[in-house]
């Protein structure tokens, strides 16, 4: 089974044309193995990055070198992961 | 009985225990629903669509499918949560028995079988279906990059190991061509709905183009009507437009593809992230996105009913 230990996922709000273009290129960039789970399309709508741990740092430094502001709306997405295994579990005893 | 009373709509459940409930909602409702299989997946699972019919032969029907990208988990389980709505409130509520007295209603809860089960064992991040593509140790197409429509255009990739990979041709997954054969045989479906999750949106057709289609200005409207409804329960605000301009250009969709060959009210649900919590959505959400969810549904599903075509 995958584990998703330390990942993160990141909230990006675009706030021009020029943040978009960056975002998209990232799209693109297959090294930091991210995974758009909301793609960057419109300054109107959030883009939402799942963040392998090994790209943390790296990703959250290309985002503040360029003024991107986000913010990390999962923390640790296997505690997620977890909770929910467990609330599913707990189901199924029932 | 007993057993669908205590099925927990509330909660997240493996594909195994989402196919014995079917069982038990066509054994408590064997009037109005039946369960066909419409085929096998890639790993030999069975595809089951719930269909909900008083009678009649080949009656104008509406389409829904729930899952066609695993990982959306809330879009499976408001699918279930839909499917007993529908079957419990037939009888009682006057307009869902209108439609069903002259209309039948598709149900695919599980579009993407093996996709869902992998998610469950091995990934919970996986989208694509499971299927192996020769010449590449990636696995898996997306099932809404291999529809008939715009196939391998913009908004999809040639790359296997990419997330939206369109697949070597139309319909080659299996999970797809057997929707296409479905619908294509029936010959009378009037609505096409897919429910994804997340970001809450309700779109129309196209995604492979930013063209509108002929009926964009009555889709749009319908469209608005039905996310009013969704709103008016918890405040859950949802855009509405075209794929291709609301989100991105997006070739080989299931929307597109239905509504280019003839059903033309297609639509794409992307369900709530109320919470941020993106795919990981709690299941304590699961019932109030499902019943926010079904205001919009409900009132798609009454417009067709009333403008026949």
């Amino acid at each position: 089974e995958r584990l998703f230990v330390g990942e993160q996922v990141l909230r990006v709000n675009v706030e021009s044309e020029e943040q978009m273009q960056l975002l998209q290129a990232l799209e693109t960039q297959e090294e930091w193995e991210l995974d758009f789970w909301l793609h960057p399309v419109s300054t109107e709508l959030p883009v939402d990055i799942r963040v392998p741990r090994s790209s943390v740092s790296a990703v959250t430094e290309f985002l503040s070198a360029h003024g991107i502001p986000y913010s990390v709306i999962i923390n640790n997405l296997q505690e997620l992961l977890d909770e929910e295994k467990a609330e599913m579990m707990e189901n199924q005893m029932k | 009985e007993r057993s669908t009373r205590s099925f927990n709509f509330g909660s997240y459940h493996p594909i195994e225990t989402i196919y014995s409930w079917m069982d038990t909602l066509v054994a408590q409702h064997p009037k109005l629903v039946t369960k066909q299989e419409i085929g096998r997946s890639y790993e030999n699972r069975p595809m089951y669509v719930l269909k909900f019919s008083t009678g009649g032969n080949n009656r104008p029907a509406i389409w829904m499918d729930t899952g066609i990208h695993s990982r959306e988990w809330v879009s499976q389980a408001t699918g279930v949560w839909t499917a007993n709505k529908i079957a419990t409130d037939y009888g009682t509520d006057a307009s869902l028995t209108s439609l069903l007295n002259t209309m039948d209603i598709y149900m695919l809860l599980l579009a993407n079988p093996d996709g869902y089960a992998y998610t469950h064992s091995n990934d919970r991040m996986w989208r694509k279906t499971r299927s192996k593509n020769s010449g590449s140790v990636c696995r898996g197409v997306d099932p809404n990059r291999n529809w008939n429509a715009g196939f391998g255009g913009p908004g999809a990739s040639r790359n296997p190991c990419s997330d939206s990979y369109h697949g070597p041709s139309a319909h080659s997954e299996i999970e797809v061509k057997n929707v296409v054969d479905l619908v294509r045989n029936h010959g009378n479906f009037k609505s096409f709905i897919s429910v994804h999750a997340y970001s809450q949106l309700l779109m129309y057709p196209y995604g492979y183009s930013c063209k509108s289609v002929p009926h964009q200005s009555e889709l749009d409207s319908v469209g608005r009507a039905a996310v009013q409804k969704l709103t008016s329960l918890y405040g859950t605000r949802y855009k509405v437009g075209s794929i291709c301009n609301i989100i991105y250009q997006a070739s080989g969709g299931s929307i597109d593809w239905s509504y280019d060959i003839g059903i033309k009210y297609s639509f794409a649900f992307e369900l709530r992230d109320t919470g941020r919590y993106g795919f990981i959505l709690p299941a304590n959400q699961i019932i109030p996105t499902a019943s926010e969810t079904w205001l919009a549904l409900k009132h798609v599903m009454e417009y067709v009913r009333d403008h026949p075509y």
